[in-house]
């Protein structure tokens, strides 16, 4: 119930003029999600033309997935990334968090994906310890811990 | 630095414990002429912030809050409470490891507003990742030191969209650009992304089937009338698919085995 909390503390007036926050004194107030957004007018059906043109050109790129989120589950982005037709150089393997399995990894041409145990949706909230490891991991451009 | 940079500087929030970094918060004008400004919340690497890299972190939605998940449920220095008016630290914070960006993108999500109200109903993808690259470029106007730092971006959900086409902004206007807008950008990483329709549904349906949530006729009733491959569902897909989303009424669907907030 976290987001319950963090409406009451943003809404507060002390909070707002600690944050430099709502100056124009705006007619709604401030929630998780958007209720002043009305209709959304382009979205592509896909990104991945845009992630191949940056793999091309050398960027890094890394995606992740907490296993037990239903909403863009796992299954997803394993169906969508083997749409993107990565030459995989690195089998799948499992990767450690102070001696659990911490998920599975996979590394394709230009692409890293690593999944996380136990981790729904929100992936820092749940677990914590092991996405800030794959942060790390992810800035310093290393493999998963393998042991 | 920039008298803009000290004015956006922020002493204590209320009940924030005592830290050892700086944070920053306020808003970067994005169009002038419309009134459009985006507000972020930057907090500098808990040690050594000269030397590490700068992120921005982006949620999804479209138009949830980078603040209220990103920074306060996940992985900011802060997170809030339960029944208390007070931010606990976060030892797993990611500003452990970098110069940590928060933004509320696009207007209209949290803080960021809009003069002209119009703006709001033409919102989509592509003015997005405008409004976002020229919030980081007026950003470095305003904090010249991190310019040349390492930049990653990295989010979730529908940052799948949001990461890549700001992403391909930068890189683009690294290439095209004046020199002066040249953005040290290195990589970006998504998580539980919204990458591509047809497989991310085909793969929202196979998971629930392959976790027990939905029914073997629920399950058939979509194989057989929906085609994921197109962009228009027939009345018989959206049927069998009110069916797969009433079972998430019941649990929650970010998160299969946690209680539900009741």
């Amino acid at each position: 119930c976290s987001s319950d909390y963090s409406e009451v503390y943003f809404n507060r007036p002390d909070v707002q003029a600690a944050l430099h926050a709502n100056v124009t004194k705006m007619g709604y107030n401030w929630t998780h999600c958007s209720d002043a957004i009305g209709n959304w007018n382009d979205a592509p059906a896909s990104t991945l033309p845009i992630i191949r043109k940056l793999i091309a050109g050398g960027i890094r790129v890394w995606v992740f997935s907490g296993d037990t989120d239903g909403r863009i589950p796992v299954t997803a982005t394993r169906l969508t990334l083997n749409k993107l037709g990565l030459k995989s150089v690195q089998e799948w393997t499992p990767w450690y968090d102070h001696l659990q399995v911490g998920g599975w990894t996979i590394t394709y041409e230009g692409l890293t994906f690593v999944t996380i145990r136990g981790a729904g949706h929100e992936v820092p909230m749940h677990t914590p310890r092991q996405a800030l490891s794959l942060f790390r991991n992810f800035l310093g451009d290393k493999k998963m811990p393998p042991t | 630095y920039p008298e803009q940079q000290a004015a956006d500087r922020v002493g204590r929030l209320p009940g924030q414990p005592a830290v050892p970094f700086q944070q920053y918060a306020g808003y970067v004008t994005v169009n002038e002429s419309h009134g459009r400004a985006l507000f972020y919340w930057f907090f500098e690497a808990v040690d050594d912030a000269p030397k590490k890299p700068l992120v921005l972190w982006l949620n999804g939605g479209p138009g949830c809050s980078s603040i209220g998940y990103g920074e306060a449920e996940e992985l900011g220095p802060f997170l809030v409470q339960k029944g208390k008016p007070e931010l606990k630290w976060n030892p797993y914070s990611w500003n452990r490891e970098a110069n940590l960006m928060f933004l509320e993108s696009p207007v209209g999500v949290g803080f960021s507003y809009t003069n002209t109200s119009s703006d709001l109903k033409k919102l989509g993808d592509k003015i997005t990742a405008d409004d976002a690259y020229i919030f980081l470029l007026n950003w470095f106007k305003r904090f010249p030191q991190y310019r040349s730092h390492e930049f990653y971006i990295a989010g979730e959900s529908y940052a799948g969209h949001y990461v890549p086409q700001l992403s391909e902004k930068i890189f683009d206007g690294n290439k095209q650009g004046p020199k002066e807008n040249h953005i040290n950008f290195k990589g970006f990483m998504i998580g539980n992304a919204l990458m591509d329709d047809e497989t991310d549904q085909t793969g929202m349906i196979e998971y629930a089937w392959d976790h027990a949530v939905i029914s073997d006729r629920v399950y058939a009733d979509i194989k057989a009338h929906c085609n994921f491959s197109i962009e228009n569902a027939t009345n018989a897909c959206n049927k069998a698919l009110d069916e797969y989303f009433a079972v998430y009424r019941l649990i929650d669907m970010y998160s299969l085995y946690t209680p539900v907030c009741t």
